[in-house]
């Protein structure tokens, strides 16, 4: 028996608009310490990492490890009809061929319930080792979305390079070029306004923008995004979600031949 | 030219 209760279902919503794009079908793993998923893209270019601790939900029963198989861009159908502000309940049997949603408006004078088939996925699971960062960038999510946006008009690839200058996000493309610096900046108004530059070498590496951009679906979940930068080795951006978790998104990047 | 690598060069299945 599985019973999850999100007082915050808004969040569950902002989760799934920034996966059903990237990923159709995943297995959701729910586990004493939480609830779950990883899952590649179909050309195993990037790979998305959602952790939702069990201490984030309201009410959290979990009897035994569970793997529930789900088209993504169905369950965003199904929780597209619940409210922001609702509170969200994942159901499920041990034994179930389906998982039920049910949702409850804030003063509890609405409650629907939604049952959704679930699927037998082969999933593959990687395992993904501590990696040492060469630097790690943080900024506002926002500005990071409309850099990729702003660049995938002019080329189809990001050169992501972190100097003392500061990162540099550059393309290049049939019109021409653009580059774009960000400087640490912390004397900023707001903590969330800050760029802050750690870095241990120089690192460059170039990434496929229509991946970053696809990342980028997860914006409205936090103000900032990380990144973090290692030579030859997949880029990772992660986003918190609330205090309980993260949506960490790998995409491998382009190598010199 | 570049070429673009897949996640599964760089994790190994667990």
């Amino acid at each position: 028996m599985l019973e999850l209760r999100l007082v915050q279902g808004g969040l569950l919503k902002k989760v799934l608009d920034s996966l059903k794009d990237l990923v159709n079908d995943a297995n959701f793993d729910c586990s004493a310490t939480g609830f779950s998923l990883q899952a590649m893209d179909s050309s195993h270019v990037a790979l998305v990492a959602l952790l939702l601790r069990s201490e984030g939900f309201e009410h959290y029963r979990c009897d035994r490890n569970l793997s529930l198989g789900m088209n993504l861009s169905n369950m965003a159908k199904m929780l597209k009809c619940a409210g922001n502000d609702d509170i969200v309940t994942i159901k499920a049997d041990d034994a179930a061929d389906s998982v039920t949603f049910m949702f409850e408006s804030p003063n509890q004078d609405k409650i629907a319930d939604f049952d959704m088939k679930l699927m037998d996925i082969d999933s593959e699971h990687l395992g993904i080792p501590e990696a040492e960062f060469q630097a790690i960038v943080r900024m506002p999510s926002a500005e990071f979305a409309r850099i990729c946006k702003d660049l995938s008009t002019i080329g189809d690839t990001v050169v992501i390079s972190v100097t003392k200058e500061g990162v540099k996000f550059s393309t290049r493309g049939d019109i021409g070029t653009a580059n774009i610096v960000c400087r640490h900046n912390t004397s900023v108004d707001k903590p969330e306004e800050a760029t802050i530059i750690e870095m241990e070498e120089t690192v460059s590496l170039t990434f496929a923008l229509r991946y970053m951009n696809s990342f980028t679906k997860a914006t409205p979940l936090a103000n900032q995004v990380t990144i973090s930068l290692s030579s030859d080795l997949p880029v990772v951006v992660e986003y918190k979600v609330a205090e309980m978790g993260h949506i960490r998104f790998y995409l491998a990047p382009k190598i010199e031949e | 030219k570049r070429h673009q690598k897949l996640i599964t060069e760089f994790f190994n299945h667990s």
